[in-house]
């Protein structure tokens, strides 16, 4: 703003210097100067990401490890309607551009955030707005899978924020060092995630896992206005080789899941929450982040048991897409305050048996708002 | 956006086996860049 004070200043005293000019003359200064501010915004901006991301990998390299911490900009984060942020944004990028100028548009974003443009299925111009071309597919043999049958593979390109095995009662995944949520947060009340009871540890694992559709207990949990349902460590412990992986994806990156093994999925839910951003920052200073935003969770069985994985939205990716289920709509408008109500669920048919998929199939893609 | 995956993996049946020789293991490290179709993990039969 003080940069095109600045400037209608200056054009200002050239008009009285030439004895007064038109609007026109002002008008057509003013924008250009609007431009290039916003241009310099977004270049300062980038340059902030780019030292951030410095600083964080430099802490990483010397074995600092990121902790919660909870401050007064993410408290005021609760108070921004991120979701009518996050749906004109998705608006603003579905803008068809002219074709001329679809190269340029594609190529600055590639390169403010690293995307491989080569890659690209399609030429760029052929890509009519900015939210065609973040969800772009890839050339033919772009991600080989891994043929290896004792592995499992990436769904999704993306940075491992956290893995490792769930262990314990109530199993809980690290957010960051001193904080964590529940898995059952994530999945949902109603997830068959296989657990053994406190005192039933040595029994046969087998027989206790659950079947979908089957309620867990309701032993104890709490509902809060300002967050959603979030269940409490349960008494239970998780059946033995229970895994978790948490990927994020950076704004360049390639935007579609994929399935990580052969697999037959179950049921779906979706959890309409909010939609945080869900940067590093984000991850340091907002409780319960991954289970109060805007997620598509689908379960199921491979050969080795059971499977689950959950694609979380964010205030710039808010919605997900999933290829076996076009139907589908997330981000839709916001109607209700209250973000605890449950999940709405589908249980795929044949009923036990899912929908199938292999090993590198397409499952999802996010979308820009 | 963020992606989690639950799963669950191979590991030893036997206390006695502590070999790990069945075990799942992960073969990626935090902050590693991963790619579709990248192994995140192994385990041996």
């Amino acid at each position: 703003t003080s940069f095109v004070k600045t400037l209608q200043t200056a054009f200002q005293a050239r008009s009285s210097n030439n004895g007064g000019g038109t609007n026109s003359q002002g008008n057509s200064f003013v924008v250009p100067g609007a431009t290039v501010a916003t241009i310099l915004m977004l270049g300062a901006l980038h340059a902030r990401r780019l030292y951030d991301d410095k600083k964080v990998q430099e802490a990483r390299e010397q074995g600092i490890e990121i902790v919660f911490k909870p401050d007064l900009k993410a408290s005021f984060l609760q108070l921004l309607p991120l979701r009518s942020i996050s749906r004109f944004w998705g608006s603003l990028t579905s803008t068809e551009l002219p074709v001329w100028m679809r190269p340029y548009v594609y190529r600055a974003w590639a390169r403010a955030f690293h995307s491989n443009l080569e890659e690209a299925a399609r030429p760029l111009d052929e890509y009519a707005s900015l939210r065609d071309f973040f969800v772009h597919t890839l050339k033919e043999g772009s991600r080989p899978i891994d043929p290896d049958p004792r592995c499992l593979v990436s769904p999704v390109d993306g940075t491992i924020l956290r893995y490792g095995e769930l262990k314990g009662a109530g199993a809980m995944i690290e957010q960051v060092k001193g904080f964590s949520y529940s898995v059952s947060s994530l999945l949902g009340e109603s997830s068959f995630l296989p657990m053994i009871s406190e005192g039933h540890m040595q029994e046969d694992s087998v027989k206790q896992e659950k079947v979908p559709g089957e309620k867990i207990k309701k032993s104890w949990w709490r509902v809060s206005l300002a967050s959603p349902k979030v269940w409490e460590p349960m008494s239970a412990h998780p059946m033995k080789g229970l895994f978790y992986c948490v990927i994020y994806l950076r704004p360049g990156d390639y935007h579609r899941v994929h399935s990580a093994v052969d697999w037959n999925v179950l049921v779906r839910r979706h959890f309409a929450g909010r939609l945080f951003p869900v940067n590093e920052r984000a991850t340091r200073t907002i409780r319960n982040l991954y289970v109060q935003n805007e997620r598509v969770v689908l379960e199921g069985i491979w050969k080795e048991g059971f499977m689950a994985i959950a694609a979380i939205g964010a205030t710039n990716i808010g919605s997900i897409e999933l290829c076996i289920e076009p139907d589908l709509r997330t981000n839709l408008p916001g109607k209700k305050l209250m973000h605890s109500e449950p999940p709405e669920e589908r249980l795929y048919e044949p009923k036990g048996v899912g929908l199938m998929l292999k090993k590198g199939d397409e499952v999802a893609a996010f979308n820009m708002g | 956006s963020t992606v989690v995956l639950i799963f669950q993996a191979p590991i030893s049946e036997s206390p006695l086996k502590k070999d790990g020789s069945s075990e799942f293991r992960f073969c990626v490290g935090a902050g590693d860049r991963v790619r579709v179709g990248e192994a995140l993990g192994r385990w041996n039969e």
